[in-house]
């Protein structure tokens, strides 16, 4: 867009790698300090024999507590939350439903998150060791073994095989913030009015992503090929959304009273939403 | 336990 200056891709590039850094989990030098830190064989064997429900528990746990710091980057996204969200929420939701049924209504405002995992993945190459073919899980690094008793072997191999893929990118701590802004800013919101402002805030992103790119003097094309990363981060996702259903259909109960409810409402579109704040 | 909601309205969350 030829309305955006240079000043002002500048900023945006600056506001959100900064975001990044704030809300990243781990900083990636611990991370590299801990790569030596691998399960052990008789560690990997009692993750192994954990419970497939224990296992899943677990994962989601974990992924919870990283999308946690996902939506803490994307509140900081200069224009995230002038977007939609508080002032969605507030105008549409409260008056209408009031305070209770409105957090019932969890899909008023969990598309603008629904790519929070995709950003969890894209970040995930950063705690990933492609030497290993491992990643920081639970405070050591794991091979894909360390999750067999979860019953989704083809959907880790996929996890594994993209997180060594991004990794051969060798992506700077500010093209990682930038695509993963990218990322969330792709986020399938069929609800919302103002998809135009959407289209814009993404449009904008790309361009500072494209210049961070032009600043570290990166090849051409590498653009081209991370966007072509989106559609390979949605299908990890979907597939995660059907072995979470295929998981849920034998284990309800589990699910219902062990998952944490930001999970719940994250992934399960059609599952009972969280309770209601008094 | 934490929902969306309360993650999206609370001033600060989670940082480094």
């Amino acid at each position: 867009s030829p309305t955006v200056s240079m000043a002002e891709l500048e900023h945006l590039a600056q506001n959100i790698s900064k975001s990044h850094m704030e809300t990243c989990q781990y900083l990636r030098e611990e991370l590299q300090q801990m790569t030596w830190q691998a399960f052990l064989q008789e560690e990997v064997e009692s993750y192994q024999s954990k419970p497939r429900e224990v296992m899943w528990q677990l994962c989601a746990i974990k992924i919870t507590e990283a999308i946690q710091y996902v939506v803490e980057f994307a509140k900081r996204i200069d224009g995230f939350m002038e977007l939609s969200l508080r002032g969605d929420v507030t105008q549409r939701g409260a008056p209408r439903f009031g305070w209770g049924s409105l957090v019932c209504s969890g899909a008023l405002y969990q598309d603008d998150l629904s790519s929070s995992l995709e950003v969890v993945f894209v970040r995930m190459c950063r705690a990933f060791d492609p030497q290993n073919n491992t990643v920081y899980f639970d405070g050591k690094y794991a091979g894909p073994d360390v999750f067999k008793s979860l019953g989704c072997d083809d959907l880790i191999s996929s996890v594994f095989d993209f997180g060594k893929n991004l990794c051969s990118m060798h992506l700077s701590e500010d093209e990682i913030a930038l695509f993963s802004a990218f990322v969330l800013m792709s986020a399938d919101r069929s609800w919302l009015q103002e998809k135009l402002k959407v289209e814009k805030l993404q449009q904008k992103i790309q361009l500072a992503l494209q210049h961070v790119l032009q600043k570290n003097h990166r090849e051409d094309g590498i653009l081209t090929k991370l966007i072509c990363k989106v559609s390979t981060l949605r299908a990890l996702c979907n597939r995660h959304t059907e072995k979470l259903s295929a998981f849920r259909s034998l284990y309800p109960d589990i699910v219902r009273a062990h998952f944490p409810p930001l999970y719940k409402e994250l992934f399960g579109s059609d599952f009972e939403q969280a309770m209601p704040i008094e | 336990k934490v929902t969306l909601l309360q993650l999206l309205l609370d001033h600060k969350n989670n940082e480094r």
